[in-house]
């Protein structure tokens, strides 16, 4: 369809512009309640003790999690939809209009909770991280493929909930792996900080230091 | 837009039919993993005991659900949707073909997993029941108000979870009134059964015996 072919377009110029300025863009999909917003605030406080790092935060209503990200001391922008299920590269282009991205070392973009329109929208990310938590069921990834299609890296989220909830590890994998051969996954914890420091490790060490 | 527009006269057509021979239809949404099949798969085994009952079931892909939901003995077809991110009317015109709706009493319909997009498909239901989970965050009605005005009744499912993750309920039902005034609310575990037998009480109740 022609809005597709037009969010292409755009997201292939953004993605160029990022990597021109050799800014890195990570951008997380989950369902609504993964755990997106938990993670980006460690991440952004951990990171910008020596990175420069901001995020982008889309919604159909409120700035709670853009209020809620700010805590961090980052910049943050909140994208309200309205009805609209995802965002697109229109909606980020607009959103970083008088920030200065050359200047920053890493860009954060929380995408609509949902497990099925992000995926058909590139945002000219560098790197698209899917979020399932321990508490939604392990059959996600069979009954919502695409996403992961889409994604480059899955991380199970809430891992601190597992045993509550009866959490099998291994069918996640299996079922992560049966969409998406050889795709990579870590477990963490936003909650006790179980894995993130390896999730930390994954970011900065695909991230050139040209800067 | 055109499509909403035929949408809503097919919806209202399925309507009258399902009224005119006294067939209750009650539709579940929510975002994936609320837990709409646990609950269906209870829901389906009590109340086949005394009805006669049968159930749709959306997904993108598998027939996991319909699978899961046939173990009550009930009737249960998959819509496979593909990469169609919601049910509408003319899915659930065309899974009808080859029943009997008059010889139900009861019809459940469980969508997508998706806070979005479900709320701007009419699918003819009598009684739209959209799913909270308390692992989700106490905030969803605010950032996707949509949905709850689009239902009638609201659920809080994995009850039996809420210690365990801290969940404020006082928190939720605030969130969920801010956002639709009055809306009735239920507090259910499937896996321990709290409050079940309540929410089958109001699918009961609100069913004259006319049938
Ligand atoms: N136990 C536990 N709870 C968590 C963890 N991460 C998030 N949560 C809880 O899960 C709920 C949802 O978390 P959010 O971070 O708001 O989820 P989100 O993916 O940003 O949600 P949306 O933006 O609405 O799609 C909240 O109640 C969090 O406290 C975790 O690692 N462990
Ligand atoms: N502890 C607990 N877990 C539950 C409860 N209900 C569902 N679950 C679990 O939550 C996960 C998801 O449940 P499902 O019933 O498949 O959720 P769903 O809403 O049908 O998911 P989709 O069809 O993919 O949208 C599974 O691991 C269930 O075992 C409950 O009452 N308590
Ligand atoms: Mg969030
Ligand atoms: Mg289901």
């Amino acid at each position: 369809r022609k809005v597709l072919k037009e969010n292409d377009l755009l997201a292939h110029r953004l993605r160029d512009r990022f990597q021109s300025v050799g800014t890195r863009v990570v951008s997380l999909v989950s369902s609504p309640g993964s755990g997106k917003t938990t993670l980006l605030e460690r991440l952004l406080t951990d990171l910008r003790r020596e990175y420069r790092v901001a995020a982008l935060v889309g919604d159909l209503a409120t700035e709670n999690d853009a209020a809620r990200l700010a805590r961090s001391g980052a910049p943050v922008k909140q994208i309200t939809t309205g009805t609209v299920c995802h965002l697109d590269a229109g909606m980020v282009e607009r959103a970083l209009e008088g920030w200065a991205v050359e200047d920053l070392d890493y860009l954060f973009i929380e995408n609509v909770g949902n497990l099925v329109c992000p995926s058909s929208f590139d945002l000219g990310e560098d790197l698209r991280l899917v979020l399932v938590s321990t508490t939604e069921g392990e059959d996600k990834p069979l009954k919502y493929p695409t996403i992961f299609n889409t994604a480059d890296v899955a991380l199970i989220t809430k891992l601190d909930l597992a045993e509550a909830v009866g959490f099998d590890l291994e069918l996640l994998i299996r079922n992560i792996h049966g969409v998406r051969p050889g795709m990579p996954i870590l477990q963490v914890s936003a909650r006790t900080g179980e894995g993130i420091e390896g999730l930390e490790h994954l970011l900065i060490s695909n991230h050139t230091e040209s800067k």
